[in-house]
This record gives C-alpha cells, sequence and structure tokens, in this order.
C-alpha cells in the first residue's frame, strides 16, 4: 500500500492568466509527481493540488517567487488517511 | 436486514454483498450485470421496476472516478432510501408507478479495489496502456463527446488522460452499450466528489445547450433542495463555466445522445476534506444530496418527452 508521509496539499489562488499559466508549467513539470486534485484552468477557481514531501518545499518556493497566493489544505496526508483507516476497522469491528 | 452501515465506507466485496441484500428485500429491486471491468471485476446495476417493459428510465452512477469514496458509499444509502420509501412516499412510489430506474454504485470497480489495496489516490481505471509504462484512463474523460479536446491530457501518465479512443474503456463501453440498447433513458445524474457543484452540458465546448433554460432552473431548484437541509450550497451551471473545459464527459455524451435531463453532481466538501471526507460526512451527504435528486427525478416524471 502506498504511502503519503508529509505530501501536502496546497490550495492556489491564482490573482490573474498569466498565474494560470504558471500553474500550468508547474503541471507539465513530471518529475515533481503533482496531483491536480482541482486542475488550474481560471483564474476565479482556486486549485487543489497534492505535492509529495519531496517536492514541497521547491514547488513552495516556486509560489512565493512567482506571488501566487497558497494555503495549506492538508498539512500531512498520511495523518488523514491513517484516521481514515482506523474508522474502517472500528466500524468493522462494530458492525462483527 | 443485515444491519449495513451505510456510514462507514466500505470495501466493493461488502459492497456487492449489500446490493445482494436489497435485490433480496425487495421484490421490485433486481441485480443486474451490465458488463465486467479490465480486470473481470462485475459491472452490477440495481435496476428498480414495478412492472411494465422498457417503461421511460433514469439512471444514476456513482465512482467512476474511484477515489471519490463519498460517492460510492452515498449511492448505497440512496438505493436504500429508494427501496425502502416505495409505497410508502408519494413521490418514490409515483416516480417508481411509472418509470424505472437504474442505480450503478460502483462505475470503476478496478479502480477502486485498487485505492483500498495499493494506493488510496487512484482516479482513473486500471487498464495497461500500450507503449507506457503508466496504467489508467480517466473514464470520465473516455466518453465519445469532445473526446481528446480541451481539459483532457494524451499523456498516459496523467491523471486526466483521456484514453487511446473514445470508449477504450470497458467501464465507459458497457454503459454506453447498456443505454443504447435501452433505447428510453429520460435523464442520467452522475456523482462525483468534491467541490459542491452541479452540472449540465457542455463540458468540450462553451456553447450553451439547446434546453439550457430548463436545465439551469432545473438545477437550481435541485441546488435549493439540498441547501435546505444543513445550508450546504451548490454552484449551479453547464461544466465549461463552472469548473473548467473537459472533453470527453459522461454527461455530454449522454445529452448528445438524447437524454435531456443529463447532470453531474460534485458532492461535498469544498475543499477542507476534498475528496477524503471523514465517514462521519457521509449520512449527511447523502441525506443532503437525495432531495435534490428526486427533485430532477420527479420533474422528469412530470415532463415526459
Amino acid at each position: 500500500l502506498e504511502t503519503f508521509v508529509g505530501h501536502q496539499v496546497l490550495r492556489v489562488r491564482t490573482s490573474n492568466e498569466e498565474q494560470v499559466k504558471q500553474l500550468q508549467l508547474l503541471e507539465s513539470l513530471e518529475h515533481l509527481q503533482l496531483d491536480f486534485w482541482i486542475n488550474p484552468s481560471a483564474s476565479a477557481v482556486p486549485v487543489d493540488v497534492r505535492i509529495p514531501a519531496a517536492s514541497v518545499q521547491s514547488v513552495k518556493a516556486f509560489l512565493e517567487s512567482h506571488g501566487i497566493e497558497y494555503s495549506i489544505l492538508i498539512e500531512d496526508l498520511q495523518d488523514v488517511l491513517d484516521q481514515e483507516k482506523q474508522d474502517m476497522a472500528r466500524a468493522a469491528q462494530r458492525q462483527r | 436486514g443485515t444491519g449495513f452501515d451505510f456510514g462507514t465506507y466500505h470495501t466493493l466485496e461488502d459492497i456487492y454483498a449489500e446490493l445482494d441484500h436489497l435485490a433480496s428485500e425487495y421484490s421490485f429491486v433486481e441485480k443486474i450485470q451490465i458488463g465486467q471491468s479490465y480486470e473481470k471485476r462485475p459491472l452490477y446495476v440495481l435496476k428498480f421496476s414495478t412492472g411494465g417493459s422498457n417503461r421511460p428510465a433514469i439512471w444514476l452512477d456513482a465512482g467512476i472516478h474511484s477515489r471519490e469514496w463519498v460517492t460510492q458509499a452515498s449511492a448505497l444509502w440512496i438505493a436504500n432510501k429508494i427501496a425502502s420509501d416505495y409505497g410508502t412516499d408519494a413521490s418514490v412510489t409515483s416516480l417508481l408507478d411509472h418509470m424505472d430506474l437504474f442505480l450503478l454504485p460502483v462505475a470503476n470497480p478496478d479502480g477502486f479495489v485498487y485505492t483500498h489495496t495499493s494506493n488510496r489516490m487512484w482516479r482513473k481505471t486500471r487498464s495497461k496502456i500500450p507503449g507506457s509504462v503508466c496504467y489508467g484512463v480517466d473514464p470520465n474523460r473516455n466518453w465519445d463527446a469532445g473526446f481528446g479536446g480541451p481539459g483532457a491530457s494524451k499523456n498516459p501518465c496523467s491523471d486526466s488522460y483521456h484514453g487511446p479512443s473514445a470508449n477504450s474503456e470497458v467501464e465507459v463501453r458497457s454503459v454506453v452499450d447498456f443505454i443504447k440498447s435501452h433505447g428510453n433513458f429520460k435523464a442520467f445524474l452522475t456523482l462525483h466528489s468534491y467541490s459542491q457543484l452541479l452540472m449540465y452540458p457542455y463540458g468540450y465546448k462553451c456553447t450553451r445547450p439547446a434546453d439550457y433554460a430548463e436545465l439551469e432552473s432545473l438545477g437550481r431548484s435541485a441546488a435549493n433542495a439540498i441547501k435546505s437541509l444543513y445550508g450546504t450550497t451548490f454552484q449551479v451551471g453547464p461544466i465549461c463555466t463552472t469548473i473548467y473545459m473537459a472533453g470527453g464527459t459522461t454527461i455530454d455524451w449522454t445529452y448528445a445522445n438524447g437524454v435531456k435531463y443529463s447532470f453531474s453532481l460534485e458532492l461535498r466538501d469544498t475543499g477542507r476534506y476534498a475528496f477524503l471526507l471523514p465517514s462521519s460526512h457521509i449520512l449527511p451527504t447523502a441525506t443532503e444530496t437525495w432531495p435534490a435528486l428526486l427533485d430532477i427525478m420527479v420533474h422528469v416524471l412530470e415532463h415526459p418527452y
């Protein structure tokens, strides 16, 4: 089972078409292995993106260097998944 | 009953067992198989029918993007709601006395199993792409409507990869063949998450559909029905301007093939948990979505075409 320790999910708010294009450039950099949960399309729509631990700092540096605003939706993705698994195990226990 | 807990996430095996239970519990509920997935898992549909043959029908599906677990869970709760309300709720009774309803709770079983066993983030099918090290196609970009257009990737490793050709995914082709062979579907409702959006065609272009006024008005009425329960607000509009352009989507194909009332719903939430919604949200999400679906289905019943 793949784990996601240290993966962060950022909500990125672009303010113009230029910034959308910069996000689309980021999307094309396959080595970063970014998982866009909401794709960059128009500056009015927020963009949610999962970033592997190894790429978090470089992506944040990229956003900050281009003045692109972001917030952290999920601090550590594995924590959320662990909680989900515990919930399922408890429910299965109850069911039995 | 089996005491099935609709308020928690389940494995495919549990879900399929509950389909058997519902089919055995209610005489007008039948489990039918419309095909197999790429990895040969059955595609099970619950058929709700109180008689007559080839009556006008409504389609409801969930889980085409496998990681969006709240949709498969909501579809199960909705199946049980429909079955248990027939004979007591006037709208459901009238609906099933005149129309058939088909519900596919797990439209992408291979991807769903993969999210449980290997990668919780998996969204696509699990087909092997010739010539690529990557797997899977985005099944909501694989339909023959604006296929290969904007908002879909030609890169097999992308999460929005449209596939080598339209209907290349057997999970998509099975539904296409079923809709075509039945020939009398009047509505197609497909559940996704997240973002709280209620959308109608088109995604592959930004021109208004011929039935724009009615779809917009019905969409708003349905969104108000959602809001009436817990205040959850949904945006309403065509895919193209509500979220982004996307070629090859399900409802663009169903609308182009005569199913006027084609809607795609993006359920909770707007981003705090995204598609990783805690199980405590399943029941509130399902119970707030149901009035919207019923609103649309009653409109379909009252506006035959």
